[in-house]
């Protein structure tokens, strides 16, 4: 899903 | 970013503002839970360690550090300037029946076993649950103030203005994070009982008070 550290939310 | 994310986001300062105001205004933090707050300062803190390795934008950035300073000056009035005033008596839930199984969850099911991801769910599932000392101690004296219910509510509308928002990324971005979903809904699915006597009792000028 995700491949790297990306979480864009709070 | 969407008008249901943002609507989110602005709920969620809200609730935090308010919870802040209440607590310097009336010089009492009476009827909230120090725990509750704790965890939300535990979730805040490993989520937003990416604040020092990568930048999403300004408005991220702006609202982590105030959702970290605001949580952090929240324990300092409840914990040290206005101590004498924290209900410690009814706050008796014990979060490490929280933090036990979220440590467990977040080391099994993650995207990556990395310590920074594995933080991130941590906080994604502690957040999940860290209102439940709250709503235990509202349930033990069996009520709560108005302004720690419109506090609870603004809380709880956030996580629920969220999912709207999950919604809507998965059709227009094809985006989805299905651990952020998965608590979310549970978290939201808490906040239900409350949101019941919210709208049936505080907003037709009630107190909330329990049923015996």
């Amino acid at each position: 899903i995700l491949q790297s550290f990306k979480h864009d939310e709070l | 970013m969407n008008i249901f994310r943002l609507l989110g986001d602005v709920s969620h300062l809200l609730a935090i503002i308010i919870l802040l105001l209440k607590i310097w205004k009336t010089r009492s933090c009476a009827g909230i839970s120090g725990k509750s707050q704790l965890l939300f300062a535990l979730t805040y803190t490993t989520r937003y360690l990416d604040l020092v390795t990568n930048f999403v934008s300004v408005y991220n950035t702006f609202m982590k550090v105030v959702f970290l300073a605001a949580s952090y000056a929240t324990i300092w009035l409840i914990y040290m300037k206005f101590r004498a005033t924290y209900d410690q008596n009814h706050d008796t839930f014990r979060i490490e029946f929280l933090l036990l199984p979220v440590t467990i969850l977040s080391l099994v099911a993650n995207h990556e076993f990395t310590l920074i991801e594995i933080l991130w769910t941590w906080s994604i599932y502690l957040e999940a649950v860290a209102i439940l000392p709250q709503l235990f101690m509202v349930s033990k004296t069996g009520e709560a103030e108005s302004i720690t219910s419109h506090y609870l509510f603004a809380l709880g509308s956030y996580r629920g203005l969220y999912i709207l928002n999950w919604i809507y990324r998965y059709y227009m971005e094809s985006y989805y994070d299905l651990i952020a979903i998965f608590a979310g809904i549970l978290q939201t699915v808490l906040y239900c009982d409350f949101f019941y006597l919210y709208i049936t009792k505080v907003l037709r000028g009630q107190r909330l008070q329990l049923p015996a």
